[in-house]
């Protein structure tokens, strides 16, 4: 089994949609063609338990403090107590807020190759805990941040010229499951 | 170790997500 959050279509005759926590416990992810027939319910703490035993510990953490905000304290205790079994398995174990910070700093990195999102708010949340966690302060995650200052700062490039082209390539996306997408997503590639 | 409460306030101050508040959670087999 795999533990997921059901959400009810909004209207009737809506699609119900299904959320399951990200590996390593950055956000959450929709899981597709669930088949109705498979979903069964999680009111029982040891069946959840049971389906996340081989989940990692920022997993884990995540979906505790999911439990947590949505009353299932039982639930919510036990996956903590795992979470720092988990942790102090690692070779140099963290603190639960590092990893709680580590597991920020990739969610938020990730955002800025999610369509349709603020940049310009990612990398000030990034810069925050760069600034609040100086572990994070790592030579390839300060290249990250210039360059992603970089992405958000004011375009200079004058249309036509291929500094212009370059730019837009930051809005480049092409679909990782191989659907076709709307061509304009697609322009500044083939420009 | 901080109390799990402590450690879904700093979860919430980070903007990491929770799910929709009617969500339910189940199993998939």
């Amino acid at each position: 089994y795999d533990v997921a959050y059901r959400v009810p279509a909004a209207k009737s005759g809506g699609r119900v949609r299904y959320w399951e926590v990200e590996y390593r416990g950055v956000g959450l992810r929709e899981r597709e063609y669930v088949e109705p027939a498979a979903v069964e319910g999680a009111e029982s703490t040891s069946d959840v338990m049971r389906a996340v035993a081989f989940r990692d510990g920022d997993y884990l953490l995540a979906f505790a403090v999911q439990c947590q905000e949505r009353g299932r304290f039982d639930l919510a205790t036990r996956l903590y107590a795992q979470a720092r079994e988990e942790f102090g398995e690692d070779e140099k174990p963290l603190t639960v807020f590092e990893n709680l910070h580590l597991i920020a700093w990739v969610y938020w990195r990730k955002q800025t190759t999610e369509r349709g999102t603020d940049r310009a708010q990612d990398l000030r949340r990034l810069l925050e805990l760069a600034e609040e966690d100086p572990s994070l302060r790592t030579p390839s995650n300060d290249r990250f941040l210039r360059r992603l200052e970089r992405t958000v700062a004011p375009r200079k490039s004058k249309p036509g010229t291929v500094e212009a082209l370059i730019d837009e390539l930051t809005e480049y996306w092409d679909d990782p499951l191989g659907f076709p997408q709307k061509p304009a997503e697609r322009a500044s590639y083939w420009k | 170790h901080p109390v799990l409460a402590d450690v879904a306030k700093e979860y919430k101050r980070l903007g990491l997500p929770l799910p929709p508040a009617h969500a339910e959670l189940v199993r998939i087999n």
